[in-house]
């Protein structure tokens, strides 16, 4: 529900500051709430460079903020302890568009009671609700599923709700915290008149049959046919999973149709980036040969020539048969380009093929890992709930396990626990700041419909835990021996993260499960950037490697890529520089070096003057009579 | 089993039960008013 008045809207690009303030996790969470936004609506957000207003997000007592655009100059947004979650800064950004609580619009009586006694005395004023000449809700319905919406204790002094849904069944999912809903983004692109989005380019889960504008190549063996099941599978498309039997629709390239070596292309329309880097994501499901394969290609097309380069991308192999599998391809297309699936019948007997499905393509970055839990209904039900994940490696090379907790239900757990790797000796140890984030996918087929459950944690190399170890220390130090089902022994550290990452209700509903398999999406991205403060790490090797290493006049030694260097003292007006901090540097110097170098060259300038204008005048006072020479010389001759 | 640690030392707090345990008094929980919005 908006406020009204144009004064309070901001322009579509928000320039913001995240202050010195903020601790590094909250950084990482707000700029990936940002990408939320730049997937669903047309607000972009960038770093203020003077304008005269803007939001500066910091680390203030609780989580709050303004409603819509306040003309101040300087418009703050608290970010304080613990609200440090996506959907929180969602909700708070949304506040500063100009939007109030779900629950505050002038017909939420039809929709939810408000019980009076259970609310803390005092507190009734947060259950005001306002004239549709106050605040506009849009003509859009009143929306339980609202990241804006309160949840059911909120303000209660107990227990017990302080609001009922006049719907049972969206008591629980009043004050979810997962993601924009439809209606979120529904209100949002009206209220600033969006029709398009920074980052989203394509969604196609095959229901039209224009098949979104893709198109067959007449340069291979078979066509990709549009089909609501196979007889050797898929038995129903994944967009709706037999929900809607024989209406749901998918593309199938029958490899038992055709010989070793044959293919079938599908090309997408023509899309347009505008940030460079794209994330291509779709279901496929092998119901042909173990030696069918799936490339994926991008066909560019140069804007200076008209040319047309055809990049293989991926080649998706051993694709498991019997169910549909979830991947992620990681684009970097700058021009214009279509996307192009192709088919390629193997070696071995087939009796289908290979169908995709669910596609999506966004300018977004590709999550680094995905778990895949099968047959999660029968894990819930298990006596042992709680399961680690296969080992991964991040992208500097940490290794890293995730353990999903299920012992819990109805809450349902998520850590995240370091364990000895193969890089381990070249790492930088306790681990510093590595940004986990863990993403619960709700699979419905639209990108720009999913409300993903997603939380972060951040590795703080500082943190310690009781005994004086640092907790992000290395697992072969502080971690504890344990062995993969293979008999491989390894290390694992302590777990941090979420015993209520998401409710089992939460998790039952959307398409979180769908046939029976949880996707799990993991990034684990260095983050050290965003730390404006560059203190020393607390690397333990620092001491060995800086005893022979002094930095003079009070300069710090640390460790930078595996070297001793200086961080050397300064203030206002002075500073020490030099390998050792050895030299002294001031505005007076700088004063003094550029006074005297102009006073030089003015001085230089002068002499050059003075010796041209010498030479010049001499010059002179010599041509007449030479003149007078030649003159004599003309008139002997005549 | 390695120790497993909860990030919120277990307090699972939506952003009212944050605000409300800092004992500020904001308009609807976490709103900051200008003074037109205020009147």
């Amino acid at each position: 529900n908006a406020i009204i008045g144009e004064r309070y809207r901001w322009p579509h690009t928000i320039p913001y500051v995240l202050d010195d303030s903020l601790e590094m996790n909250a950084r990482g969470v707000i700029l990936k709430a940002f990408e939320r936004y730049r997937l669903k609506s047309c607000i972009d957000f960038k770093p203020w460079s003077g304008e005269p207003n803007y939001i500066s997000v910091f680390k203030g007592n609780g989580c709050w903020s303004s409603v819509g655009k306040q003309l101040t100059g300087i418009q703050e947004l608290s970010i304080g302890e613990g609200c440090d979650k996506i959907a929180t800064v969602q909700h708070e950004f949304l506040h500063a568009l100009g939007f109030w609580h779900e629950q505050s619009r002038s017909d939420r009586n039809d929709y939810v009671s408000i019980i009076w006694n259970r609310i803390i005395s005092g507190k009734e004023r947060n259950f005001d609700f306002y004239d549709d000449q106050v605040i506009d809700s849009m003509n859009v319905p009143y929306d339980y599923s609202s990241v804006m919406h309160y949840g059911k204790t909120a303000f209660g002094n107990g227990s017990e709700p302080t609001i009922i849904t006049r719907v049972p069944d969206f008591m629980d999912v009043i004050g979810q915290r997962m993601d924009f809903s439809d209606s979120d983004v529904l209100k949002l692109n009206q209220l600033y008149n969006c029709s398009s989005s920074l980052s989203f380019m394509e969604s196609c889960d095959f229901e039209l049959g224009n098949v979104c504008g893709m198109i067959q190549s007449s340069a291979d063996s078979a066509d990709w046919q549009r089909l609501s099941e196979v007889s050797e599978g898929p038995e129903s498309d994944h967009s709706n999973m037999g929900r809607c039997r024989g209406s749901g629709f998918f593309m199938h390239f029958n490899s038992s149709s055709v010989n070793e070596g044959a293919t079938a292309i599908l090309e997408s329309r023509i899309l347009y980036p505008k940030r460079g880097f794209q994330c291509l994501q779709f279901f496929l499901y092998n119901s042909g040969s173990e030696d069918d394969q799936l490339n994926i290609y991008i066909r560019e097309y140069s804007t200076a020539h008209l040319s047309r380069t055809l990049t293989l991308v991926e080649q998706i192999k051993d694709i498991p048969s019997g169910s549909w599998q979830l991947y992620h391809i990681t684009l970097n297309a700058t021009n214009k380009f279509r996307v192009v699936f192709e088919g390629v019948r193997g070696a071995g007997a087939s009796l289908g093929g290979l169908s995709i499905d669910d596609i999506n393509l966004s300018e977004t970055r590709c999550p680094h890992h995905v778990w895949h839990i099968r047959n999660f209904t029968q894990l819930i039900g298990s006596p042992n709930g709680s399961f680690y994940s296969p080992p991964f490696y991040s992208s500097k090379g940490y290794a890293f396990q995730i353990y999903l907790n299920l012992d819990s239900l109805p809450k349902i757990g998520m850590y995240f626990h370091l364990i000895s790797g193969a890089n381990d000796d070249q790492l930088e140890w306790p681990c510093p700041w590595q940004q986990v984030t863990i993403t619960i996918l709700d699979q419905t087929p639209d990108i720009r419909q999913r409300m993903s459950k997603q939380q972060s944690l951040t590795t703080d190399p500082f943190l310690t835990i009781d005994n004086g170890n640092y907790f992000w220390d290395r697992p072969s130090k502080v971690g504890a021996q344990v062995i993969f089902p293979n008999g491989t022994q390894f290390q694992r550290g302590r777990g941090r993260g979420f015993p209520n990452f998401m409710s089992q209700e939460m998790l039952k509903s959307r398409d979180f499960i769908k046939g029976d398999d949880v996707y799990i999406l993991l990034t684990v991205e260095d983050i050290s950037h965003l730390n404006t403060q560059n203190d020393p790490l607390p690397t333990l090797n620092v001491n060995d490697l800086c005893a022979s290493f002094r930095c003079e006049n009070d300069g710090i030694c640390i460790l930078q890529n595996g070297k001793a260097e200086c961080r050397c003292r300064s203030g206002d007006d002075w500073w020490y520089m030099g390998e050792r901090c050895e030299k002294r540097g001031s505005t007076r110097d700088t004063i003094v070096i550029a006074t005297s170098s102009t006073a030089a060259v003015f001085a230089l300038m002068l002499i050059i003057t003075l010796v041209s204008v010498y030479c010049t005048r001499k010059k002179y006072r010599k041509e007449p009579s030479s003149r007078t020479v030649n003159t004599i010389m003309e008139n002997q001759y005549a | 089993t390695p120790e497993i640690f909860d990030v919120d030392n277990g307090l699972d707090r939506d952003i009212f039960d944050i605000n409300e345990d800092l004992g500020l008094d904001l308009f609807e929980g976490d709103i900051i008013l200008d003074e037109i919005q205020e009147r």
